[in-house]
């Protein structure tokens, strides 16, 4: 009778995780596992931002009803938590609009926090640490040593940052390029402090002998399981369908005076889209080349607000202003729907939409399509991609490996990772990478490339759910892509599963 | 760093890393699991 209620969004958010175990005695920290960052930081115990008291914490997952919209749209207020490291360009802006303010208090008991004082063996190198994430939280405090080990991985000796400042509810374990290390590229340098790299997780892995090339492989796993895996130095043949693609690492920063990359940025050569199983229902959206930051710790997709905008036309979806995001008819289960094409360089990797979709729980079929706009002119691909790829990534070769990631517990075939990655391809378009920003012209031909090559695009996409009981609603595509060229002809095919309950498939940040 | 790896991957020259996947509506409510909750609550 007050003109609204109060709908909480289903639950899908999903962030990854692991517990560290700090100090003597240990304390149990649970940290996000985060390929856009590359330092390892925990809460200080000391940090005022943890709230005393659990009802000061301000909860954003309520939403308000506007009772009289006749699209009953369901207003949502949340943060998407980006933790791709904001690096010192004049440039870096903030891709996401954040509605945590820093005068919330958080509750630092979720996630655990780190008393120094109450460590035998805690040794400060009194460094002073400080990062931004580009949601705008923060951290800040001091560098140190103490006993840590990672499940049950001793990992002694790894220097990491104790917060006794910080906005955000959990610390992050970045796995990035060491150039993107806040003593490096971080903004808060002075321009007194001399930047330098140092030994950041996976370099310590390298350099203790524990595993033979810096490289790991991400299996985010299905989009309901409960945990995924980062095999450090090697691959898993069992855990990709088709073939794995290897493609460079790009710079983006170099006239910002970077001669490395230091984020895992790739170059996308088209999106596109596809309705159902027929192969003339094949749209390319655009065939600019864009950087994309394929980033664990990003929930859902970011890209370019008109490249959005195409692909909200193709697909029906329109913006919100209530949202800040773009919503549509949530797709059913068994539905015929369209795919996500993206064209990484001669291979293909297709998600079904509805893995993009964030699905809220107002009775009117209302989605909210998990690739937001944004005013950078690059694309984050964040969880509600990785769930359905699997991704190498290679530090010592700068490159990145992909495939359609496959969740049907095929068993495990590992192969070391050992100067490269074992039966990767080069992709066709391996060379072809992104030098400069252009603005994003639409429509071109994706699936088929100019004059002097018949590559062409072949797409074959059955959907057919299966009825054994493990994977219920479960749709199989294969999608085949074939390429003939005038040097080498190669045949992709490459079978992914994904899953229906696209409810679950999609996550938002608070 | 010295690097003791689990026995289950010691000398395997790879080390695999379990991680949690946690959802929710936010970092404090999240856990794991992946059951959507939804209610409707009238104020």
């Amino acid at each position: 009778d007050n003109d609204y209620e109060l709908v909480e969004l289903t639950n899908q958010n999903s962030f990854y995780s692991v517990e560290l175990d700090i100090g003597t005695p240990p304390q149990k920290v649970t940290v996000l596992v985060d390929t856009g960052s590359s330092d390892l930081w925990v809460t200080g115990s000391n940090n005022p931002y943890c709230s005393t008291k659990k009802k000061d914490t301000i909860d954003s997952s309520f939403k308000q009803v506007n009772k009289d919209n006749s699209a009953s749209v369901v207003e949502s207020v949340f943060t998407e938590i980006s933790y791709d490291t904001t690096i010192v360009t004049s440039e870096a802006t903030a891709t996401l609009d954040s509605t945590a303010s820093t005068s919330q208090t958080i509750d630092c008991t979720a996630y655990g926090t780190f008393d120094t004082s109450k460590s035998s063996t805690f040794e400060s190198n009194k460094t002073e640490f400080s990062i931004t994430y580009g949601d705008s939280t923060f951290a800040s405090g001091t560098w140190g040593r103490d006993q840590l080990s990672l499940n049950d991985l001793n990992i002694t000796g790894l220097s990491f940052a104790v917060a006794n400042e910080t906005n955000s509810t959990v610390g992050v374990l970045g796995i990035g390029l060491p150039g993107l290390e806040s003593t490096y590229s971080g903004i808060s340098l002075s321009s007194a402090q001399k930047s330098y790299t140092y030994n950041n997780f996976p370099m310590v892995l390298k350099n203790s002998g524990a595993i033979k090339s810096t490289a790991y492989s991400l299996f985010a796993n299905s989009s309901d399981s409960k945990h995924g895996t980062i095999l450090f130095g090697a691959v898993d043949h069992g855990k990709y369908a088709g073939d794995l693609y290897t493609i460079p690492i790009i710079n983006t920063l170099e006239h910002r005076g970077y001669k490395d990359p230091i984020q895992f940025q790739v170059t996308l050569q088209g999106v596109g889209t596809s309705k159902g199983d027929k192969e003339e229902n094949l749209t390319t959206l655009t065939t600019t080349k864009i950087p994309v930051l394929l980033d664990s710790g990003t929930t859902i997709s970011y890209m370019p607000a008109e490249l959005v905008q195409m692909l909200a036309d193709q697909v029906g979806a329109t913006y919100s202003p209530v949202y800040g995001y773009y919503i549509m008819d949530c797709i059913q289960e068994m539905e015929q729907e369209s795919s996500v094409i993206f064209d990484f360089g001669g291979f293909y990797l297709s998600n079904w939409l509805s893995d993009f979709q964030l699905v809220t729980d107002s009775r009117s079929n209302i989605c909210i399509l998990g690739i937001a706009p944004q005013s950078d002119p690059t694309i984050i691909l964040g969880d509600n991609f990785l769930a359905n790829t699997y991704v190498v990534y290679d530090l010592d070769n700068m490159e990145i490996s992909m495939a359609h990631a496959n969740s049907s517990d095929d068993g495990e075939y590992v192969d070391i990772i050992d100067g490269s990655v074992p039966s990767a391809l080069k992709a066709p378009g391996y060379s072809s990478t992104w030098s400069t920003y252009e603005s994003i012209v639409s429509g071109g031909n994706m699936f088929s490339t100019a004059s002097n090559s018949s590559t062409s695009y072949s797409v074959s996409m059955s959907h057919s759910a299966t009825s054994s009981s493990s994977f219920k609603g479960q749709k199989i595509q294969t999608s085949t892509s074939t390429f003939s060229n005038s040097k080498s002809s190669s045949t992709i095919s490459s079978t992914r599963i994904s899953s229906p309950t696209s409810s679950s498939s999609t996550r938002k940040e608070n | 760093a010295s690097i003791a790896s689990p026995s289950s991957a010691t000398n395997k020259d790879y080390i695999k890393v379990n991680f949690q996947k946690k959802y929710g509506n936010s970092f404090e409510s999240a856990s794991n699991d992946t059951k959507d909750k939804t209610r409707l609550v009238a104020r």
